[in-house]
């Protein structure tokens, strides 16, 4: 079972 | 005063289907280097980055920085009512909080403009790092396009994975399972026929095939998609968009729970 990954996870806020 | 012309409206609309189905709106940053975008998706799973260069206009000009948040569906709206041989020049004044689309046919009988109010997007920006990915791979976008969307019928996720032979796409679900292997090309006539793979470590990832059918939309803006792949990170599809920019969508990997 796989989940789905959040973009704001791997990026930081500028 | 900002203005940005551009002599054939096609490239905007298809700028614009590129992102609207991800996006129900977007900042517009405007500089004299010229227009950026950067935006998640609602679901902050996806992130599209628009760079168009002033240079790549036929006209360009932007006095003060300005951002201008715009509702895309809205500009669709606006760009449908463009003929795609027409000029379009986008314009606003400092502080303005409308933007104006003029449109005007090639034999100048026609012209069109479009006010439109702008928003007030409180949007987050995201820093992107610099990365080295260990596989790059170049395909010819029709192809990719053809890949994600055949394989959506299967699941709704893909595995890419990328060795030094080739790049493999698969999924399986309840009907079955399908995988579409791609070896590298030589000699190939044309280079837009090209597949091509900078492979320094191997890697195995699942994405959203959802999201992967979204970004095909920009397909019609080049022959060429790059992908760029490194374990347990964003997935990168980017289209460049000749002489003005690219478009760049960056998408979470999913991970195993």
């Amino acid at each position: 079972k796989t989940k789905q990954g959040n973009i704001m996870n791997f990026f930081k806020k500028k | 005063m900002f203005e940005a012309r551009l002599n054939n409206a096609t490239t905007l609309k298809k700028i614009l289907d590129a992102i609207k189905d991800l996006l129900n709106e977007g900042t517009f940053d405007c500089s004299d280097s010229g227009i950026q975008l950067q935006a998640m998706d609602n679901s902050h799973v996806s992130l599209v980055s628009l760079t168009l260069r002033s240079d790549g206009f036929d006209k360009f000009r932007c006095d003060r920085n300005l951002s201008m948040g715009m509702n895309l569906g809205s500009m669709a709206k606006i760009l449908k009512c463009a003929n795609n041989d027409d000029t379009v020049t986008i314009k606003a004044q400092d502080n303005a909080d409308t933007v104006t689309f003029m449109f005007e046919s090639q034999n100048q009988e026609k012209v069109s403009d479009y006010e439109m109010k702008l928003m007030n997007l409180d949007q987050e920006h995201l820093g992107i790092p610099e990365t080295d990915y260990s596989c790059v791979v170049r395909m010819p976008a029709m192809e990719f396009a053809r890949i994600c969307r055949d394989l959506a019928q299967f699941s709704e996720s893909v595995v890419i994975c990328c060795t030094k032979e080739g790049v493999k796409f698969s999924a399986s679900g309840d009907v079955g399972s399908a995988n579409v292997k791609l070896a590298q090309t030589f000699n190939v006539d044309k280079e837009e026929e090209a597949i091509v793979i900078e492979m320094q470590e191997p890697v195995v990832l699942t994405f959203a095939c959802r999201y992967l059918n979204a970004f095909t939309k920009a397909t019609p803006l080049s022959n060429q998609v790059q992908l760029s792949m490194s374990a347990d990170v964003p997935l990168v599809v980017e289209y460049r968009i000749a002489e003005l920019g690219h478009i760049r969508y960056y998408l979470a990997p999913k991970i195993e729970d």
